[in-house]
């Protein structure tokens, strides 16, 4: 999977089974990734859990979980909100309450796009099924983020990815095949599909002129471009394409200033026209 | 408890006059009418809920409003709002702190028991403010009977310093 950092960091991943995106006295983020192509080390996300944790009359404890094809719009015990009502609301329709509680879930799409918000933190939290794969996003002031970042324990969110695990977007996309990770393919290679109806069946990585006119399609620029050639020239699966549009606007709509951050680059790491 | 009898004629006397609810004299003089209805009928409203919401909404878009000083006569008396063991009068210019006593009266075990919660947080500090949704069209006010629109709890709004940041994992 591709990470962008509280700090910032844009990076690419194996992180293949359970990892903590964040882990601190207030919020816990866990996923688990699965390989998306047998014999390579691209991974994607197939299980996401968030715990809200309690500890203060303001903040119920909340966990939430998501699983392809299982996005609810409830938390694991069936409630859609928690916390103390303001008072005299408690005659006031379930509808109306929902806005008024520190911690509620959004079903933005059904079964494919919700939205966690908890207020006494200032977080928000998204959760997406893009084709077979979850995707998360999340916006939380930078004290609470930072919370813990000094204290042992993995937390990608905080830290990024270990070394080890970090994959270089720019061998595939270069295909220079010089410094290329082995299990990398280049474009156009062949890998038994995990994801397609039939097992057996081969997967071809998408060549990069497809990559590139699919990725386009979306507007997509600077990382986020990157990342979206890498997932098509790995997998040949063009809804990684939505996935990284998803992606993009997430953080365009979490961020006040993200429009800043990113360059309006709309080539490729490494393209001929990338001056 | 003719706390609608006071809502209508609110509502009448906004439509007829044609002033938009904004920070203007217009709207403060009906604001001031309506504040004194509420309060000609506050001893026959006593544990009225629709009536409690209404008086805070008043009060709250007098302050949003600024009646007190754009004019529109003198301000409603200020219900004072328990914040970390203080009273802390929301209108600098109240008349007289013991109406505004006896007012508190008929909420305070509501907001004491929100203030003292804020009381017993940690570093997260809530605020007991209570404001609405400012895009509503006049003469749809959300003030009768059930009908009443609240936007955020008075308790447990993240205070902290506003910066955020963007943490996101996805695709292959």
């Amino acid at each position: 999977p591709h990470l962008v950092t509280f700090n910032g960091d844009f990076q690419t991943c194996k992180v293949a089974g359970a990892w903590p995106l964040i882990d601190n006295a207030y919020l816990a983020v866990s996923v688990t990734n699965e390989a998306v192509v047998p014999g390579s080390a691209a991974t994607a996300t197939t299980k996401i859990t968030i715990i809200i944790k309690g500890g203060s009359d303001c903040a119920p404890e909340r966990t939430y979980e998501a699983a392809v094809d299982s996005v609810p719009a409830s938390f694991v015990d069936g409630s859609q909100w928690g916390g103390p009502l303001p008072p005299g609301s408690s005659a006031l329709p379930s509808s109306a309450l929902e806005h008024l509680v520190p911690v509620r879930i959004v079903d933005k799409e059904p079964g494919r796009h919700v939205e966690i918000h908890a207020r006494h933190l200032g977080a928000t939290l998204i959760v997406r099924q893009v084709g077979r794969y979850l995707t998360f996003a999340a916006k939380l002031p930078r004290d609470i983020a930072q919370q813990g970042a000094g204290r042992e324990g993995l937390q990608l969110c905080v830290k990024g990815c270990p070394a080890s695990e970090r994959i270089d977007v720019a061998t595939v996309l270069l295909g220079t095949g010089h410094g290329r990770h082995p299990s990398m393919p280049s474009s156009g290679r062949f890998y038994r599909s995990q994801t397609s109806e039939s097992p057996s069946s081969l997967v071809k990585g998408m060549t990069r002129d497809a990559a590139l006119a699919l990725c386009r399609e979306y507007n997509l620029t600077d990382y986020y471009l990157d990342s979206c050639m890498f997932d098509l020239m790995t997998t040949g699966d063009p809804s990684f394409s939505l996935a990284a549009s998803r992606a993009q606007s997430d953080y365009l709509s979490l961020l006040p200033d993200a429009a800043y951050r990113l360059a309006n680059r709309t080539w490729p790491l490494g393209a001929s026209g990338s001056s | 408890c003719k706390v609608d009898h006071c809502t209508r004629q609110f509502q009448q006397a906004a439509m007829m006059s044609g002033v938009r609810r904004g920070p203007s004299p217009a709207f403060c003089v009906i604001l001031r009418q309506y504040s004194d209805c509420l309060r000609s009928t506050a001893r026959s409203c006593r544990g009225h809920l629709a009536y409690h919401s209404t008086i805070t909404l008043v009060q709250n878009w007098n302050g949003d409003f600024n009646c007190s000083y754009i004019g529109g006569g003198s301000a409603p008396a200020p219900l004072p709002i328990k914040d970390n063991g203080r009273f802390r009068n929301h209108d600098h210019h109240s008349t007289s702190n013991l109406h505004a006593a006896k007012m508190e009266d008929s909420y305070s075990n509501d907001k004491t028991v929100t203030s003292s919660s804020a009381e017993r947080t940690t570093s997260l500090e809530p605020t007991a403010r209570v404001y609405v949704r400012p895009e509503k069209p006049l003469n749809s006010l959300p003030i009768t009977g059930t009908n009443v629109v609240m936007e955020a709890s008075p308790a447990c709004t993240y205070q902290g310093r506003p910066e955020v940041t963007h943490c996101s994992f996805y695709g292959d």
